[in-house]
Parts: structure tokens; sequence; C-alpha cells
């Protein structure tokens, strides 16, 4: 029965190899096991030898498996940090073309066309900041009250 | 990560059998 389960180990063992030497140390088990369950006093020295080294070798297989996760649990945590940061400057630098280049727009020609409807003659689109197609907006809105402001006063 | 978790799990595995060889051994 020993013999047996040990068998099964070994089988167990052989299929699942991972790290190298694996192969060659369980083989060797296999030959000196059943010399050392039927009490070969060297057999089993050997026996006991191999499987120490098969045991060291996944224990620093594991170690080092460790030690790269640890690497890419702190090589994980900076990127969240600088993806987080490069979010926040995106977000403020879309946050400030929206109101540069639609919000303060609409409000200028908003804030002219009321000013106009409600008797002033002289309030114009200004805005030095705007980007050419809102300046290209601002004159032709500029241009429609200068027009109508002359058609008033002939 | 998942690789890493895998090849701990593996390794974990023939410790494990490693200490079945070592009981069967003790018993003899």
């Amino acid at each position: 029965n020993t013999s047996n389960d040990f068998e099964k180990l070994l089988e167990m063992a052989s299929e699942n190899i991972t790290e190298e030497n694996e192969g060659e140390l369980i083989e060797q088990i296999r030959v000196y096991y059943k010399y050392a369950l039927n009490g070969d006093i060297e057999a089993l020295e050997k026996t006991v030898e191999k499987i120490s080294s098969l045991s060291e070798i996944n224990r620093k297989a594991i170690n080092t498996a460790d030690k790269v996760s640890k690497k890419f649990a702190v090589a994980g945590s900076w990127f969240v940090v600088f993806w987080a940061a490069g979010m926040f400057f995106l977000g403020m630098y879309y946050k400030r073309v929206f109101l540069k280049d639609i919000i303060y727009p609409y409000e200028e020609i908003n804030a002219v066309l009321n000013a106009n409807l409600t008797g002033d003659k002289f309030r114009r689109c200004s805005g030095h900041e705007a980007i050419d197609e809102i300046n290209g907006i601002y004159s032709k809105i500029n241009m429609i009250l200068d027009k109508k402001s002359a058609g008033l006063e002939s | 990560a998942p690789a890493v978790q895998n090849i701990i799990h593996k390794n974990d595995r023939s410790i494990g059998i490693c200490e079945k060889m070592f009981v069967l051994l003790i018993k003899v």
C-alpha cells in the first residue's frame, strides 16, 4: 500500500512539474524509494535528500514568484497614481477648453444681444482669448449690430 | 498576477506532495 501511495504521489508530482530539475529529481526518487521502503538506509537517505531538494526548488520558486508579484503590485500602485494624476490634469484642460470655447462665447453673445434689445447700442462682442471661429462669429454679430445702429441713425 | 498566482499554486502543490512522501517514509 505504501509503495502504491508513493507511486501515486510521484505520478502527481510528475504531472505538476514547473521548475527545472524537478523531473530529474522525481526520476531519482522513483529509483531510490522502493529500496528505501524495503529498509535500505542508504536509499532512504538518498530519497530524503532528493525529496528535500524537490521541496526546496519549489519553495525558492514560490519566493521568486512572490517577489515578482510584489514588484507588480508596487508598479500597479504607481500606475494608478500617475493615471489618476493624468486624468485630473486632462480633466482640468478640457474644462478650460469647454469654458473658453463654448460657455464664455455663449454668455458674451447672449449679453450683447440682450444689451442691444434693451437699448444699449454700443455694446459689442469682445474676447481676445477666443478661438478664430468664435472671433469670426463675434465680428459678424458686431457688423450686424453696426449696420443696425447706422440704419437707425440715418 | 494570475500567472504568478498559478505558479505559486503549482509549487505549493509540489511541496504538499513532498510532505506526503516524507510522511510515508516516516511510517516505514
